[in-house]
Order: structure tokens, then sequence, then C-alpha cells
């Protein structure tokens, strides 16, 4: 059964991005094969996974604006690396909320479209924009489970509480399905104390107890690098603590359920 | 004449809200006037500021789907430093964007909202969302001009010529005046590759010629820390690089005139 990921937070550059390409890369290391989903409109997943977006490219845009048979298809690009897939995001995305807006049934387009391919996959991990717009909500009632990295910083784990709430809602009113696979510390660095302290509150919040990974994302600059030349870490800097981290947290997610 | 100011840019992350309230608080120690508007609905920069957000308090959402006479001197709170006063943000301004879709002129409600206490402040400083949603739009409405901080790493690069895109679009379309104050590299992290590779990409790039500012924000955990503790780091821990920074971009923005 495919594992349907959305990897979300409101509060911007937290690392969703780097989570969905670096994830994703490290699982087809595993040898699962995996899907990764653009729903962001600066389509920096895209970017990351050294995918050149065109402008006349099927991407995930028509797929929620003019969802034809057999679109999806059309719209799945490979990427370098063996078992692992895009669908690309594209710059009219920002305009979707407003073209929806009247449309009957509007946050179940992504999860009709993707429809025809989940069988092909174990895993389709979906990159969200750092709002609680038309865009994450299409990607929360598509998802099964969602993946939330949290930044170990003070504003990012106030926006834990919000989210929490959106997902609760989601969860009453739409896709009853919806489970939180667990919350994903990023930004660590042993040296400073908010860090260590952000994680300490993280772990011993009764809300979030249970649903802390033990693997840490540390801050390391071959994450960016890596990004930069469009290139998950863990095939672009082997040897880094940022591959490694990402590996681990590969293992950990396949040996995580979601909590119902 | 009021300097009234957007600081936004699209990716998450960069530092909006640190610049907000860390120059605000720079400005006033400079012995100016400073106006926090707060049109992010996750509320860092009230938090930021150590202003504790009730519920029943009037915020930016209330000038912008009720506005009444008289309402914008109602939603006004001090802080406790001197020259340095809040319009709060409210979480139910994430659903503004719905409920405005069909007012004539929605994009104008902060802007006349505004009018009445503009010449009381040397100068406006409005922190942004992570979107171009009508948040955005209504605060490059309001401004005359726009700052972006652009953290010195790959997507947040990328992310300025759809920036550039969407202020010229709003320059033509619905604000004249709206010109480009600058651009701030912000998490300059001398140590690391990237970091001075990005600064030099945004320097030597024809489209943003004399638009870098000369100041850089650099990464200290000092200014995490104030946030934490609600205090601008240029009063929470003065000695700091982080409070030399802001101190810094202070006195460089006073200095600068935007480019229309
Ligand atoms: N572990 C890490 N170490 C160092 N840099 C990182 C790490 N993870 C991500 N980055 C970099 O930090 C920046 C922010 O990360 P990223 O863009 O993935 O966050 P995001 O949550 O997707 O942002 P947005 O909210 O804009 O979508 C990027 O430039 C990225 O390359
Ligand atoms: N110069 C700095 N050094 C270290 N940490 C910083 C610095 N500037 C900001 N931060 C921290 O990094 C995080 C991101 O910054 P901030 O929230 O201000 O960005 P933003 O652009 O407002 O984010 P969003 O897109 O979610 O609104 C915050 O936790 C903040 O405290
Ligand atoms: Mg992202
Ligand atoms: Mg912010």
């Amino acid at each position: 059964k495919t594992r349907m990921v959305a990897v979300a937070n409101e509060k911007g550059g937290v690392g969703k991005t780097a989570m969905v390409v670096n994830l994703a890369a490290a699982l087809a290391l595993e040898g699962k094969t995996v899907l990764v989903v653009d729903m962001d409109p600066q389509h920096n997943a895209g970017t990351g996974l050294g995918v050149e977006i065109t402008d006349n490219m099927p991407s995930v845009y028509d797929l929620i604006t003019d969802p034809g048979a057999g679109a999806v298809r059309k719209a799945v690009v490979s990427t370098k690396w063996k078992g692992l897939d895009l669908i690309p995001s594209h710059i009219d995305l920002a305009g979707a909320e407003i073209e929806l807006v009247d449309e009957e049934g509007r946050e179940n387009r992504l999860k009709e479209a993707l429809a025809d391919i989940i069988g092909h996959y174990d895993v389709v991990l979906m990159d969200t924009p750092p709002s609680l717009s038309l865009l994450t909500i299409n990607v929360f009632t598509a998802a099964l489970e969602v993946l939330i990295p949290c930044q170990t910083q003070p504003y990012a784990f106030h926006a834990l509480e919000g989210l929490f709430d959106t997902i609760a809602d989601v969860k009453a009113e739409i896709n009853d399905d919806l489970a939180i696979c667990g919350i994903v510390p990023t930004f660590f660095d042993q040296r400073t104390r908010i860090s260590r302290d952000i994680l300490e509150r993280l772990r011993s919040d009764a809300r979030y107890r249970g649903l802390v990974f033990d693997t840490l994302i540390r801050t390391n600059t071959a994450v960016a690098e890596s990004a930069d030349a469009g290139r998950p870490v863990v095939n672009h800097r082997t040897g880094s603590s940022g591959a490694a981290d990402f590996k681990a947290l590969a293992k950990e997610f396949l040996a995580r359920r979601p909590h119902p």
C-alpha cells in the first residue's frame, strides 16, 4: 500500500523542501520507488532534484485546474536517480486558489488526479508552500499522513499548535484518514542553547509525546550546497552529516507507522 | 513624510520578521518613531516584540475586514520601548483572502485603514507572510517602498526574480509609487562557501545592481534567543553581532532613499 505523505509546516524556511528532496533520495537508495509532488509555486523541490522546469511542461497546476483522464501520467518526469520521479510545480499555481474559489470539491482535485498512479509507488512525498492555503489543503486531502519538519527555533515551535489545529480540522471535515507520521527536529545545532532548548521542549511537550522522531537533522552546509547543485545530499556529498541524517531519517520513517 | 515600508520575500524563513522587529527597535534607538504592522497570521512580529496577542484585541484583521472610522487608533498598542508601537496580527487573517474575494478594491483596505495615522510616525514597517497572497498585496498597496531580506542560500536567491515580477505588476496596476528600497543579505556566514557564493551573485547580478545593502545580517544565535525572550536583539543582547548588524542596518536604511 502506497504511503501518501504531506511534508508540511506553515512556518517558512524550516526545511520542508530539503526533507522532501533528501528523504525521497534516501528512500530510493533503500530500494523504494518514490514520487515527489511539488505543490509549492516556488518549485524548489524541482530545482533541488535538478529538473529544469520549462513553461510548457505539464505540471501539478494542470492536474488541479484542468483534470483530464490520464493527465497525471503525462505530468510525471523521471529524475537522474533510479526509482525517484517528480510531478513538477508551476508558477501559475500561485493563482490557483482564486481560480478555483467557486469550484465544488476544489480541495479534492489533487487526490482525484493522483488516483491513477498511486499503486505504482511505495511512497509519495508532497512538498507544500509555507501557508495553509488551498494548495496545502489539497495535499492534506490527498495524503494519509503528515510529516512535520520543525526547526529548533522559537517561531517554528510556536507554529506547531496552529498546524495541529488545521490537521484536526481537515481530519474532521474532509479526510478522516489523515494521521500524523511525526515531527522531525531540523536545523539542530548542538552548540547553541536555543537549539537544545527547543529540542527539549519538543520532547517534553505532552501534545507531541511519541511523535518526535529520534533522528535529528543537523544544520550542515552540504545540504544547501547540494540544493544549489540540483542533487540530493545523499547523492552529492555522501560522506557529510547531512547525508547521514537523511539516511537515518529514511530508516526511521520506514520503521514508524503514523499515529491515527 | 512617513516612510511606508513593506518587508517582504515570498521565500520562507529568510528573516523578514527578525528584520521588522530588530530594525524597528534600532530605528527607535536612533530617536525615530516607528509603527510595526504585523500582516502575518502567524503573528511572530508581535511575539518578537513581547506583545501578548489576546483573542478580543483589535488587530489588523479588523482593519481590513470591517473598516470603520477611527478603527486604526484602537488597534495600535505600545511596546516596552519608547517610540515603538505595534498593530498586531490575528490568526483569522488566514481566512481574509477568501472572505474578501468578491469585495471591490479589496487590495486597498490596509492603505485606507492606515491613512488616519500615517503622519504620526517617521517609519511604518510592515511584516508579510511568505506568500504573494492578498495580505502581501494589501501591504504592497499601502507601502511606498519594499525592503527585501535575502538569505544567502540558493532557493532564496532564486525567489528574488518572482518577487521583482510581483512588485512590477503591483506598480503597474495598483500602486505606481511603489519602489525598491533595497536587498539586505541575511543569514550571512563567512565560514561557508555557499553563503559567500550567493553574496557574490547578489552583488554582481545586473538586475540587482545598486540595490544590495552594504550591511550584512550575520547568522547569530542571539537573534533567535532574543526572539524567544520577546525582546529585540538591540535591547536584549546589546553586545552581540546581531545587535551590531541591525544598528548598522538602521543607519544605512536612513541614509538610503528608495530607487523609483
Ligand atoms: N539541514 C540543513 N542544513 C543547512 N541548510 C539547510 C538544511 N536544510 C535546509 N537548508 C537550507 O535552508 C534553506 C531553507 O530550507 P528549505 O527551503 O528546504 O525550507 P522550506 O521549509 O522548504 O522553506 P519554504 O517555507 O520557503 O518552503 C534552503 O536554502 C536550504 O537549502
Ligand atoms: N540573523 C539571524 N541569526 C540567527 N537566527 C536568526 C537570524 N534571523 C532570524 N533568525 C531566526 O531564524 C528563524 C527564521 O527567521 P524569521 O522567522 O524572522 O524569518 P521569516 O522570513 O520572517 O519567516 P516566515 O517566512 O515564516 O515569515 C527564526 O526562528 C528567527 O528567530
Ligand atoms: Mg520549500
Ligand atoms: Mg515571518
